[in-house]
C-alpha cells in the first residue's frame, strides 16, 4: 500500500503529564488513569514505552484547561503508585502527518523526522497509528514545523487546527 | 462526544525493537528510522516517551519476518547513535480497542487497563489515537485479553485479526 499523505494537523491546546518511574506490573496504568477518568478529564495521547529494570514512564496529554487539575491528581496518587516523580509541561504542541498507508512505510516516518532534524527541532514524544504520525514538540516550533513539513511533502491543503 | 466502541482488533505478526538510552536531540529519530526505511522494512507502531537526563528510549514494531534484519540494522547503527543497548522481542501481540470519540474519555482507556489488570496481564506498551487504544502484551495473553475486553465492553462483533 503506497502511503498517501492527505495533510498536516496540529493541536495547540494540549499539555503533557508524565508519571516517572512507575512499577511495570499489572494494575498501574489503571491506577493512573482511573482518577483522571473519574474527574471527567478528557485525555488525548497516552504513551508508554517498554520498561527497563522493572520500571517505566507513563505519559498522557490533556487539554491545557485541565492541566493544573490533572497535575494535582497525579501528585496525590504518585505516592501510592511508588512513582519517582510527576512532571508536566503545557508549553507543547502536537503536529501530525495524516494519511493512509502510513504504517507501510518507514520512509514516511523517517522523512518526517529528517525534516524536523534539519530544522533543529527536537522531537519530545512520538505516537503513531495507521492514519497518523504524531510528534510532540516545543510550542515555539509550531509554525516552523508545519511549514517545513508542508513544503517537504509538497502538500496542497492548508494545515488543520485540531483544537480539542 | 460519547465514545462508541466498534470492536477489538489484534495483531499477532508484530515484533518490537527498542533502542535504549539514545540522546534526546534533533536528528536521532531520523538516524534510527532512516536505515529501516532504506531497507524497505514496514514499520507499524513507533513509540517514544518524553526523555529524562537528556536520554530517551525509541521503540518501533515490524512484521515478525523482518525482526532479525531490523535487529541487525539497529545493532549496526546503535554505536554511532551513542545508544546504550538494542533490545528486541518477537513474542508480543498488539490488542486494540477501536471506536470513535475514544480520546474524549479517560474512562474508556482506564476501563481497558482495569480489565487487563484484573486478569493480571501486564501492559508492555501503550499507544493511542482518536480511533484506537492499542496495548502491547505478551503473546500468551492474547485470547484472555481479547475475550475479557470483549465481555467487559459487551461487544457483539467478532474481534478482527489485523494481520500485517
Ligand atoms: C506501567 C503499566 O502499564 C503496567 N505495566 C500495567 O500493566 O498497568
Ligand atoms: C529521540 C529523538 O526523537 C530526538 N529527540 C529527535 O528529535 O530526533
Amino acid at each position: 500500500e503506497d502511503p498517501i499523505i492527505s495533510g498536516i494537523a496540529f493541536n495547540r491546546d494540549e499539555a503533557q503529564l508524565t508519571v516517572v518511574g512507575v512499577p511495570d506490573h499489572p494494575g498501574i496504568a489503571s491506577a493512573i488513569l482511573g482518577p483522571i477518568g473519574a474527574a471527567n478529564i478528557e485525555v488525548d495521547m497516552i504513551v508508554q514505552n517498554v520498561g527497563s529494570d522493572g520500571l517505566t514512564d507513563f505519559t498522557f496529554t490533556v487539554h491545557k484547561r485541565d492541566f493544573a487539575t490533572a497535575l494535582q491528581i497525579m501528585r496525590e496518587v504518585a505516592g501510592s503508585l511508588g512513582a519517582k516523580d510527576v512532571r508536566g509541561d503545557d508549553d507543547i504542541v502536537k503536529v501530525s502527518l495524516v494519511g493512509v498507508g502510513m504504517r507501510s512505510h518507514a520512509g514516511v516516518a523517517s522523512k518526517t523526522f529528517a525534516t524536523l532534524a534539519r530544522e533543529n527541532i527536537n522531537i519530545r514524544m512520538i505516537s503513531t497509528s495507521e492514519i497518523k504520525i504524531s510528534v510532540v514538540i516545543d510550542s515555539k516550533y509550531l509554525e516552523l514545523a508545519v511549514r517545513s513539513l508542508h513544503k517537504d511533502f509538497a502538500l496542497d491543503r492548508e494545515p488543520q487546527d485540531e483544537a480539542l
